[in-house]
Formats: C-alpha cells, sequence, structure tokens
C-alpha cells in the first residue's frame, strides 16, 4: 500500500507542469524514504531528477518499493481537474495498474478521485556522482526565467561563463548577439532576490538555449534557482521545492567538434 | 560548430 497526502496540492500540479513537455513518461520510484523520479528526454540531452521526501508530506506510508509507470500528460490533465487550494492525496495498492489521485477543497465540500492509468516502463536510470563543482551560482528563478528566455529570441546556444567578473550568458543569431552579466549582488534585503557566484575556478561551457528555456517552467516552485557547472559536464539547474525536496534539470554541454 | 553531447556520454547506466 502507498499512500501520500499533501495539503498544499498545487506544488504537485506545479511540478508536474514543469516536467511534462521535457519527459512524456517515466516511473515514480516510491519507498519509505518518499518518491523520487529520474527521467531522460527521448534525445537523451537532458535529464530529470525529482526526489520528495517522506517528511515532506502530510501523510506518507509506504509498505514496499514500487516503480509506477507515469504518462506525465495524462497525470497533467488529471491534476488540472484539482484546485489549487485543494488537498491531493495519492494511493496505489501493492502491485496496482492504477494511481488513484483524491482532491479535497478546504471547504471539505467537494471531495473528487480520478484513477490513472500506470504504465510498465523500463527506465535507465544514470548514476550522477555527487561532485564538486567549478562554479555555483544562485539567482532568483525569474531572473534566470528571463534570460534564457530573452536569449532564446536571439540564438541557439548560450555560452555560459563564470569568472570572478560575474556569471555571462552570450549568445548569437541572425539579429546579432547579447551579453548578460550578473555580478554576486547581496544587496537586496530579501534573500529571494540576491545573487550567489561561489566560484572555485573560471568555467566556460556552451548549452542548447531550447532545454534551458523548458528548465524555467520549474519558475514558480522556487524564488531561487541554483546553477552548478564544471568544465566538459553536464550544467545542473536545481530548485528546492519548499521543504518538500527539490527538482534539478541535468544538461548536456555542447562541445566543439 | 559545437557538437550536442549525450547524457550517457558523462553518467553511466545503472
Amino acid at each position: 500500500m502507498f499512500e501520500a497526502r499533501i495539503t498544499q496540492g498545487s506544488v504537485l500540479k506545479k511540478l508536474v507542469e514543469a516536467l511534462k513537455e521535457l519527459v512524456t513518461e517515466g516511473n515514480f520510484d516510491v519507498s519509505n524514504t518518499g518518491l523520487s523520479l529520474q527521467a531522460m528526454d527521448s534525445s537523451h540531452v537532458c535529464l530529470v531528477s525529482l526526489t520528495l521526501r517522506e517528511d515532506g508530506f502530510d501523510h506518507f506510508r509506504c509498505d514496499r518499493n514500487m516503480a509506477m509507470g507515469i504518462h506525465f500528460g495524462n497525470l497533467s490533465k488529471i491534476l488540472k481537474c484539482a484546485g489549487n487550494e485543494d488537498t491531493i492525496t495519492l494511493k496505489a495498492e501493492d502491485n496496482a495498474d492504477q494511481l488513484t489521485l483524491m482532491f479535497e477543497a478546504p471547504s471539505q465540500d467537494r471531495i473528487s478521485d480520478f484513477d490513472l492509468k500506470l504504465m510498465s516502463i523500463e527506465s535507465e536510470h544514470l548514476g550522477i556522482p555527487d561532485q564538486d563543482y567549478s562554479a555555483e551560482v544562485k539567482l532568483p528563478s525569474s531572473e534566470y526565467q528571463r534570460i534564457v528566455r530573452d536569449l532564446t529570441s536571439i540564438g541557439d546556444t548560450v555560452l555560459i561563463s563564470a569568472t570572478k567578473e560575474g556569471i555571462k550568458f552570450s549568445t548569437s543569431g541572425d539579429v546579432g548577439t547579447a551579453n548578460i552579466t550578473l555580478r554576486h549582488n547581496t544587496t537586496p534585503e530579501k534573500p529571494e532576490e540576491q545573487t550567489f557566484i561561489d566560484l572555485k575556478e573560471p568555467v566556460a561551457l556552451t548549452f542548447a538555449l531550447r532545454y534551458l528555456n523548458n528548465f524555467s517552467k520549474a519558475t514558480p516552485l522556487a524564488p531561487q534557482v541554483k546553477l552548478s557547472l564544471t568544465k566538459d559536464l553536464p550544467i545542473v539547474v536545481e530548485y528546492q521545492v519548499g521543504e518538500l525536496g527539490s527538482v534539478r534539470f541535468y544538461l548536456a554541454p555542447k562541445i566543439d567538434d | 560548430t559545437p557538437v550536442q553531447n549525450d547524457l550517457k556520454e558523462f553518467y553511466a547506466l545503472l
């Protein structure tokens, strides 16, 4: 038996909206430590890693480990039927072929349940080692969203370079070129409006803007986003989802032929 | 022109 209840159901709605265009399907792996997902896009260029801790839920029970194969487009259709203020409960029997989603309005006068058909998915798990990065940058998630959106209108790829001067995003295309530099800035009173640059050594990497832009669909989940960069390795774009966990996007760099 | 790498180039399959 698996059962997970979250009062702030809108978080689940936002999570699925953030993932569904990148990965069409994947396994929700549930265990007594929580719920996780690792899924690559169809071209194996980027990977989504979601970790939701058991203690971040209002109630969590998982008697045995299960992999529930989810089609995110279908899950999104069902979650769109939940109100933003609803409490959401996920339920599945052991070895079930469906996941039940129950939505409860705050006033308790409307309760609905939907069954999502589960899929059998052979998932490829990648072993991602914990490592130190050359540069870690925390910035407002809205700023990240604005940068990648603006640059996507100019070019297809972005060169991200982190130096002691700051972090610079550069692109070029038919209309011309663009450079946006952010400096370390802890002046704003609100921590979520600050930019922190932790630089161990300068690094510069090139990425496809289309994916970086797609990751910014997670903006409603967190006020800040962390970018982690190391030479010749994928970038990690990480959103902390309150006390519940995190969603991380890994994107392989483009490397000179 | 830079070439797009595959994630599997970086991380081993478990």
